[in-house]
């Protein structure tokens, strides 16, 4: 201690110490990959490099959802008419959107970068399938897709989450007219299931930043309820699908639960840290990424009553609602 | 952003897709 005080001791260097531990976690991190490849080049599949329960809540620990509400109010300042075409443009070839598509092709137009993530697509710029009875509620790229098995959903190949974590209780039921068909129930997976010879399956769907934004109906259906998770913010790229196991369970998230012709149909929309809001044009009620709601709690709220039995009937193709900046 | 959907189907429903490919709103995501 005299020593140190004397200032002849060794001297923590913060950058040294960064560098190296930094240095030291990448070389890790290169060694990881090099066996993965080594792996695969002799016809093995590597399985996925979760991250562990500390990088996990390391990652929750930074406040994505503030951070998400900054940059959302930062998007809806309006921008000088001069200054809308440069930054929009680098935007663009940025993220390679295609203006062509846009309802609006005029950069001026829009009064912020908020306006323009919402932007419309020309009527006829995305036929909708007749010929099929789902189809992609959205423009992206597909995740993962299947049946679900053992009351677990992949997200990606191989990274799983729980199917009764992800939509919570099932205590909607009530709010759907068709009455089940199925022996008693085993599982939460069952319980979903109203017809005999039916199957639960999935569909995983992301947005990249370029993409259009606003999500449509994937069926005819009957909205009969919507329940709404506060969560983390945390980036659903694929590569943090991989990374993070259930990353769909920490994330804030609406799900709507109805009914169609074969069944119980849901589409959930998931937020992620620049994507931090989710509108549903027919629910005024619902309001997300807000302060006032603390994570772990859901709130529900039913659109079925009895002024209204039948819920929200929904058409194929039709427009359900849209992702927001922050 | 990201959307999942989760629906009861009969048994011989078939997704028309490959993991990782690029789809627009309105395409068929599978058929029965």
């Amino acid at each position: 201690l005299s020593a140190a005080a004397l200032g002849l001791g060794p001297r923590v260097r913060p950058l040294h110490l960064l560098l190296a531990t930094g240095g030291g976690y990448l070389s890790y991190d290169q060694y990881g990959r090099y066996k993965d490849r080594q792996l695969e080049s002799m016809g093995i599949e590597a399985p996925p490099r979760l991250a562990n329960k500390t990088q996990v809540a390391l990652y929750k620990s930074i406040p994505t959802r503030l951070l998400s509400r900054a940059w959302g109010r930062l998007n809806q300042v309006e921008l000088p008419t001069w200054l809308r075409k440069p930054i929009y443009s680098l935007y663009i070839w940025t993220f390679g959107v295609n203006m062509k598509e846009a309802a609006v092709e005029d950069l001026h137009h829009y009064r912020n970068l908020s306006e323009f993530f919402r932007r419309k697509l020309k009527p006829q710029a995305r036929p909708v399938c007749d010929s099929h009875c789902v189809i992609s509620p959205a423009d992206g790229k597909i995740l993962h897709f299947g049946r679900v098995r053992n009351c677990e959903v992949e997200q990606v190949k191989g990274v799983t989450y729980s199917l009764e974590t992800f939509l919570g209780p099932q205590t909607w039921a009530e709010s759907l007219a068709s009455s089940r068909k199925v022996a008693e129930p085993s599982s939460f997976q069952d319980m979903l299931v109203t017809k005999e010879g039916n199957e639960l399956f999935h569909c995983v769907v992301y947005l990249a930043p370029g993409d259009y934004h606003c999500f449509h109906s994937p069926t005819d259906w009957r909205v009969a309820h919507r329940r709404h998770f506060p969560g983390s913010l945390m980036s659903v790229n694929p590569g943090v699908a991989r990374w993070i196991k259930e990353l769909f369970c920490h994330n804030e998230r609406v799900v709507l639960c109805g009914e169609w012709t074969h069944g119980f149909f849901s589409l959930t929309a998931v937020g992620a840290t620049n994507v931090g809001s989710i509108r549903i044009y027919f629910d005024k009620e619902l309001h997300t990424n807000s302060p006032r709601y603390s994570k772990g709690s859901y709130n529900d709220f039913s659109y079925v009553s009895n002024g209204n039995q039948e819920g929200v009937c929904m058409r194929k193709g039709e427009h359900l609602g849209e992702f927001n900046l922050g | 952003s990201t959307i999942v959907l989760l629906f009861e189907a009969p048994r011989d429903f078939t997704f028309s897709l490959k993991p990782g490919q690029k789809i627009r709103f309105g395409e068929a995501l599978g058929t029965m």
